[in-house]
Formats: C-alpha cells, structure tokens, sequence
C-alpha cells in the first residue's frame, strides 16, 4: 500500500480567489473562466460545490504573482451578478498526495486527513483525482501540514 | 492545441453525498472518510469550498452500487455535528475532459465550460487536476453535454 502513493508536496507559490453567491445557472463558470483565460492567468485548482437556494461559490487557485490581475479581470465580468462577492486569499498552502489508483486504495484519503486533523491544520479546499489528492490550507500551516504528510507516508517532501 | 485534450468521457455510473454545515474545524474531513474508507466504499470525487461563518459542505462521489450503504455509514458518524445534513443524488453524470498540462493550456477549461453553457447544461459541481476537468451535471443532461464536448475538442466519446 506504501507503493501507492509516491510524493508530497508543499506549494506555498499560489493565491486563492473565491466568487460568492453566484447564480447556479449555465453561462457563469464559462464567463469566468473566459476572463481568466484571455488575461492569460494559469489556473490549478477550481473547486465548486453543490448549489443553496440557486447560489454558489466557485473557487480558483492562480500563481500569487498575477493574483492582482486576475482580481480585476474577474470584477469586471461579475456586473450581471449583483448579489456575487469577490473573496481572496494571497497566501495559501496546498498539500498534494499524488500517486495512482487513489480511488480504489480507500486507505489514501483517509489517512492524509487524519495526518492532517492530528496536526491540528485545518482543510479549506478539497480537490481529487485518479492520481492526486489536493488539500488547501492556511499559508502559516503549510509546513507543519506536509511533515505531517511525509510522516504518515513514509516519503520525504518533493517541492 | 487539439493536441492537448486527449479524451472526453461522460461517466454515469455514480451517486453524489453532500454533507452541508459541517464545521470547519481539524478532524471532520478525517471522520468522515474514515468511515467511508472502512466501509470499502471508493470515492471518486472529492470537493469541498471554503468555509462561510464557520461551516462548509463535503461532496463526494461514489460507485451507485454503494450509496445506500454509504449514507448508512456516513449518517453514524454525524453525531457529533448536530447542524449537519446529508443530502445525496442518486444519479448524477461526471463529464471529464483528460489531457495533458491543462494548467497552462488556459483555454481548456474555458471551452469546456462554454460547451457547456452554450448547450444549455448546468454545472453541479467542478473538480480539477493537471490531466482532467471534471464536472458533474445532473444525470438527463448527460448525453447532451458528452455530445457538445464531443463537438467543442473534436473528438468522439470514450465511456
Ligand atoms: C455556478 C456555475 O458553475 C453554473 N452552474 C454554470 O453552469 O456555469
Ligand atoms: C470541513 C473539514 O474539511 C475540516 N476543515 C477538516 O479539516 O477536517
């Protein structure tokens, strides 16, 4: 089971934008993310979960050096949107386990949180795939977070 | 750029779990897929946004086979989280686009969304990675959003 999972990582290198009270209806991630893509701004991360009385939250991850630009270029396209809000966070920590077959060792995701919640470093984001399990914290956890990792992998951190 | 996205694929052969008002605090992302993992329930997604006056939502996905039982399983541990609640939706379609280097390929996530919206479809919930963005839409939208895919990166379905 130890095979399964390969890396740790730390990536202290990226800002987070939040969009808040979005309406869930089709044409709002398009124009967002059209936005962003013609600023030329990378995406990693984007995190959206189930709708609450027609609204939603989308949340992206950018590199922090076009974090200012990637704020104005979203403000802009956000006007059919009066209840929307504009959140971010220039500093945040994301941990990665990345391995394969992540989705049916169902041991992998258990036990980075729990590596986590030992530590007390609380998960903002979650984002998953076959070969990675992403976890955002708070910047000032980001170290504590991934030796807690590495400890209950059993690997050393790559960054 | 076509190069880039190497497969589109609609997976309809999984239920979502929403935990809403779950306290943001170190140690529930780790209770609930303990008990999950315990189970020998597979996830497949996993997603969870920020927090909003100290509370969040959990969605994950899993194999329809094991809903039941998994709400079984997630509905004891909730004990210690009084205002929480489980929802889920029994039948959902997952669409993905997979390629390679979707974080630089800017455009990627753009087309697809505005595929997407452009056909009408609403996004449930988003999930990403380096190699897949997923979007889950609810289970009668499904055919049509693999086929506007299938349109949008000019390739035909792989399921
Ligand atoms: C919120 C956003 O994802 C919306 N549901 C859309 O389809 O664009
Ligand atoms: C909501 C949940 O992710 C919580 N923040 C935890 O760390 O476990």
């Amino acid at each position: 089971e130890d095979i399964v999972v390969s890396e740790v990582s730390l990536d202290a290198s990226q800002s987070r934008v939040t969009l808040t009270r979005l309406p869930d209806v089709p044409g709002v991630a398009s124009r967002i993310f059209e936005a962003v893509a013609e600023g030329g701004v990378m995406v990693d991360m984007i995190v959206q979960n189930v709708s609450h009385h027609g609204h939603t939250n989308i949340s992206f991850t950018v590199p922090r050096e076009d974090i200012d630009r990637c704020l104005l270029l979203v403000r802009e396209v956000m006007e059919p949107w009066p209840e929307a809000e504009l959140q971010h966070d220039r500093q945040i920590a994301k941990l990665s386990v990345a391995g394969i077959g992540l989705r049916s060792h169902t041991g992998v995701g258990e036990r980075m949180f729990r590596a986590l919640a030992e530590s007390n470093v609380n998960v903002q984001l979650i984002n998953t795939s076959e070969i990675r399990i992403s976890a955002v914290v708070a910047i000032e956890q980001g170290e504590v977070a991934v030796k807690s990792l590495q400890q209950a992998f059993g690997l050393s951190a790559s960054r």
